[in-house]
């Protein structure tokens, strides 16, 4: 199993550098191992630099660029293995406009091979589900669901 | 694998029987907040045999049963169901199925707790059995709840062995 | 100073009530001590119960049901006591389209009094600005700000 | 009281001198993510007199110095100014002023740390003097960081006493 380790983690490393460039545009990222020498037990460490930024640890990054970092691990490892379903509730909240088209057009590249349930409020997001659900409380405390289009939800945005 | 249905009845505020279809793709559940959305993820964890209330955002387990509204009475139990299909031979073979499999987990407010396959009474154990190998389960990588984006980037340096190791 | 806690906490319990009926409609709120008989060292709790629901404890509330909560007492403080200056970083992020209109007509009721700095990527918040800020690195790594307007804001955006 | 402008310079990404004037009424800030939004609200966290580095989203102090981009080096210091009018009579005649008054903070990676109030040395608690009464400070109820919306719910009962304290 210590050789299944370690192609899975060289495989998955080149994946996120791949997926960082697709979200982040230019920039450095990269996973690495906290005691390569031990790959039984070695540990996983992130590290990532914005585009023209320094190295700087990941407390310094703003939310939007954590959002965006936890959801580049998440997609390169869906490349290497997918999982049949993936359930995201509200990520896409501290993303800009435009981290919000980089983020669903991966989400479109993978939906081939991974159902993905997508909770959100932005309208974007909406915009390129196969299906639309609307949850309502039509009677105080009792929640309800039903089909819905785009026209509706923008109506009922109004 | 796939994911076709899941079923709700007095689960948190879906007290009425209520089906949820999940076609392929991208589906988009939207709503005002409040409504009950991020409810459906919990019933998804919960299903997928999630033992700790605080993780379903509740006190203790009875917070998960319908508490009551305005209208209506608190309910005596919560059930939630999910129908899978495209399942893994041997596991289809095991429940004497050729396509459909639904897991089904009931629980009583007087502390009963039920797990059913297919409508044959089995353990939570043989539910997590379903989905060895496939990277899911309640604590899964691949289900972020609400505000817990930066649960990936704050995770041990373990942790994130662990999840790649889930994907070997 | 008891006597002074307890006519500020009345008073107080009083706008919450009445915000919480702004922001949320209808419902049932209310401020309550942990320890009436003891005006000196009581603590404070909220219970709150929106509209057509039972009264819960705060955890089973929904993540834009805790935010508006959370604005309902900071808003209550304002009204009894304005402080010269506000600064939210995002806190309309978990909101709904109607939730961020209550919310930014509690704010522009309150702005004669007090200077309120917003940071958001909301669309519908930026439009009751007064001026509006813009930052950005156009030299990687360096931030800048210029002052913009709404229509430069949008085009940016698309 | 009024705030009328902030001034920043190596503090965070702002490596440049920049000023950023505070209108009446309601002012939006917006950009990209990573642009340095929050950095603003750190700047004016740590001139009211902030200690502690993680209250900023830093390790240690030396984070709030700009620590270089791509093309430009490293800075030596951080320095943020706060231009305030319409202050307490008491204090405005403490300074010799009639209306405006500045606070400045700066800190050396060498370590040293300097507090000026109208480009006149003084201590830290000289600042916090300032907006005693007021309701405002580093960590004031007034000033809510990104994703902690929930600090207010998530608070003791002590802790909302005090809240309700400072209004008294
Ligand atoms: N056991 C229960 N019985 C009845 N209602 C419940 C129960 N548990 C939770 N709720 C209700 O569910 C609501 C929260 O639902 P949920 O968190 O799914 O909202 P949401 O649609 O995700 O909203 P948001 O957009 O704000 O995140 C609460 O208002 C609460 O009243
Ligand atoms: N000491 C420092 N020197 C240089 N750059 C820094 C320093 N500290 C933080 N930064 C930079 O500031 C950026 C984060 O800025 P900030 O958190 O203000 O972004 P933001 O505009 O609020 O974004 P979001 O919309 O995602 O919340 C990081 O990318 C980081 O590179
Ligand atoms: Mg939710
Ligand atoms: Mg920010």
């Amino acid at each position: 199993t210590v050789r299944m380790f370690e192609e899975t983690f060289n495989s998955v490393k080149g994946k996120f550098v791949e997926v960082f460039h697709i979200l982040f545009g230019n920039g450095e990222a990269e996973l690495k191992l906290t005691d390569p020498d031990n790959m039984l037990t070695s540990g996983v460490e992130i590290y990532i630099q914005p585009p023209g930024k320094k190295l700087q640890h990941m407390g310094l990054l703003s939310g939007g660029e954590k959002a965006l970092t936890a959801m580049t691990l998440l997609f390169a490892l869906f490349l290497q293995k997918p999982t049949p379903f993936c359930f995201l509730d509200e990520v896409d909240a501290p993303l800009d406009d435009a981290n919000v088209e980089r983020y669903v057009g991966m989400v479109k590249a993978l939906s081939d091979k991974t159902q993905f349930i997508l909770i959100t409020h932005n309208h974007n997001t909406m915009s390129i589900a196969d299906s639309i659900y609307g949850v309502a409380m039509q009677e105080y405390g009792v929640s309800t669901i039903l089909s819905v289009t785009l026209e509706q939800v923008a109506r009922a945005g109004r | 694998m796939k994911f076709n249905k899941l079923y709700l009845h007095g689960f948190k505020s879906f007290v009425d029987k209520t089906t949820v279809d999940f076609p392929d793709g991208i589906t988009a559940i939207v709503g005002p907040n409040g409504s009950g959305k991020s409810n459906i993820m919990d019933a998804v964890r919960w299903v997928f045999g999630e033992q700790n209330a605080k993780e379903l955002r509740g006190a203790d387990m009875e917070d998960i049963v319908f508490n009551g509204s305005q209208k209506r009475k608190p309910a005596g139990f919560a059930e939630v169901g999910l129908t899978l299909s495209d399942i893994d031979e041997a596991v289809a073979a095991k429940y004497g199925t050729f396509s459909e499999i639904t897991i089904t987990r009931k629980f009583y407010k007087t502390g009963e707790r039920e797990y059913y396959i297919n409508n044959r009474k089995c353990r939570l154990k043989d539910i997590k059995d379903i989905f060895m190998d496939t990277g899911l389960g309640a604590r899964s990588i691949s289900i972020i709840e609400q505000g817990k984006v930066d649960k990936i980037i704050n995770a041990s340096p373990e942790e994130l062995r662990f999840f790649l190791e889930e994907t070997a």
